[in-house]
């Protein structure tokens, strides 16, 4: 299940790539 | 470093503006839930954006909406 990646984790530092289509 | 303003963030991109929240929440947010900071960091990103500026203002907010992340987060592991 897709799921199971939720939610996306943000890392200090890093680009973040959680919500691409907001 | 100075408090992070709607004027600051209206000169970035949308993924940059998230991304200057998370830098400026996940300490934050580490200091209530130490374990869980980068996923719960993740889920606070889904608000809007003058939702998360209000939060970075009122610790009393950050963490009610920490409390309420864990308990979905939670919901959702179980």
């Amino acid at each position: 299940s897709s799921s199971v990646n939720w939610p996306p984790e943000f890392r200090p530092g890093e680009p973040w790539k959680g919500y691409p289509n907001i | 470093q100075g408090p992070l303003t709607a004027t600051m963030l209206s000169s970035a991109s949308p993924e940059e503006q998230k991304e200057m929240l998370g830098e400026r929440l996940f300490p934050l947010v580490r200091s209530i839930q130490p374990t869980k900071a980068s996923k719960i960091t993740g889920m606070l990103l889904e608000l809007d954006n003058s939702e998360l500026l209000h939060m970075l203002e009122s610790p009393e907010s950050l963490r009610s909406m920490v409390d309420e992340a864990i308990g979905v987060l939670q919901a959702h592991q179980a």
